[in-house]
Formats: C-alpha cells, structure tokens, sequence
C-alpha cells in the first residue's frame, strides 16, 4: 500500500514537462 | 516515549510529499484538483476574495474531511479572522489560479524525478492538466452566474464536454467526467482526499511516536 505504480519515461522536449516548466 | 504526538485537522501537499517521499498518484490528482475547485467556488459564491497564485504544494491544504483548500483558509474555504486579513494579497483571476493550480498538481505528480525524466500520465489527466496550464483568458461575456452555483456540478451543461477551461467549475465538470457516474464526484473525491490525509497522519503519528 502506498507504493504508486507509474512509468517513467525521457522527458521530451515538446511533452507536458517542458511545456510546465518553461511557465 | 512521552513524546507528544500533535493533532492536526490540516496538512499541506508538501508535508504529505514529504512525507511519502514519493509523488501522488493519479487518483489524488483528480480529487484535490476537485476539491481544491470547490472550495475555490464556494470563496466565489460567498463574493470572498478572490485566492492568489499556488506559489508551492505548501499552498494547498488537504483537510481531515476530504475539503482541499488553498492558503490560509480553513476547511470551508472561509478566510482567517482578523483586520489584518488578507486584503493586500494580491488577486488573481480565476483562470491564473487554475494555471497555477495545474501546475503544482503536475509537480507533485512528477515529485522526485530527475529533470530528463518524466512520468507517463494516463491521457485523460495529462489532457486535463494540458488544459489548465494551457488556458485562454475568459472574454467575459460568459456569466458564470454566482447564485446558479451550487454543491455538485450536475446540470443540463454537464453533459457537454469541456473544451476550453474558463472556471473552476469547467475542471470539476473534467474531473467527475473521468469517473463512470459524473454524480459521484463530490463523495468519492472527498472520500479520495480523506483517505489521503487518514493515511498521512498514520504516517506522521507513527513516525512521530518512534521518534
């Protein structure tokens, strides 16, 4: 319990991450 | 032993990250944007003023009774007492507050990843998150309505999908979309944030006493 379950990947330079922190 | 365990009513978003050391998960996500939204609205519906900025997760408080809110206000989103007040804070539409808002939501998703690396979102979250951070400002020619405000989210309007984020009422209609009965959204995402601040406190109270 409390363990999350998610998968990393490589950030992309157009995924949500850039796009988040460049604001 | 003796050591005094305190009791709390509140913890903030960065306590419980801390806490955890590890990110939330998805499920949480949905609920405290739900529910931070609503106790958003009901500021609105009460002609408070309007919340500033999400500076930090420290901003959003999650509460025993699943209520999410932002700042210093308490668990119904009412502002703390005092002249002093929080009149000089600076106001923020709502449009800047749901960015702001998106924003740390997302971070505390991505919580201690390196900075090459990003978590894979399901669509529908990274979709709805997208659009908070992504939002154009309203024209204003849409009358949100105060006295049409209400508890739940449920009206005729409901049933068409959001495309452009303008209120906090537009990410709460997301929010109980991504649930198989939109109604369901005000007791299952309390339900949600309630478990959250149960299971933190578990945390804070064992590892207060083995301290």
């Amino acid at each position: 319990k409390g363990k999350s379950i998610y998968n990393i990947k490589q950030k992309h330079d157009s995924g949500i991450k850039a796009k988040i922190s460049m604001k | 032993g003796g050591a005094a365990v305190v009791v709390r009513d509140a913890l903030s978003l960065e306590e419980i990250l801390r806490l955890y050391s590890q990110p939330i998960n998805e499920e949480q996500a949905w609920a405290v944007c739900y529910q931070c939204c609503g106790s958003l609205r009901a500021r609105l519906r009460r002609r408070e003023p309007p919340a500033g900025r999400v500076e930090s997760p420290a901003d959003i408080r999650i509460w025993k009774d699943g209520a999410v809110t932002l700042g210093g206000w308490d668990a119904n989103g009412r502002s703390p007492p005092g002249p002093a007040g929080k009149s000089e804070h600076s106001q923020c539409s709502e449009t800047e507050v749901i960015e702001s808002l998106g924003i740390i939501i997302y971070k505390a998703l991505d919580y201690g990843l390196k900075e090459n690396e990003e978590r894979e979102l399901s669509p529908p979250l990274e979709q709805l998150i997208d659009h908070m951070t992504n939002m154009i400002e309203a024209d204003g020619s849409k009358d949100e309505g105060y006295e049409a405000l209400d508890e739940g989210v449920e009206d005729e309007n409901d049933k068409e999908d959001v495309e452009v984020i303008q209120s906090y009422r537009d990410v709460m209609k997301l929010c109980a979309a991504h649930l198989p009965t939109r109604s369901d959204a005000p007791r299952h995402y309390q339900a949600v944030c309630r478990a959250l601040f149960a299971e933190t406190m578990e945390l804070y109270t064992f590892l207060a006493r083995i301290k």
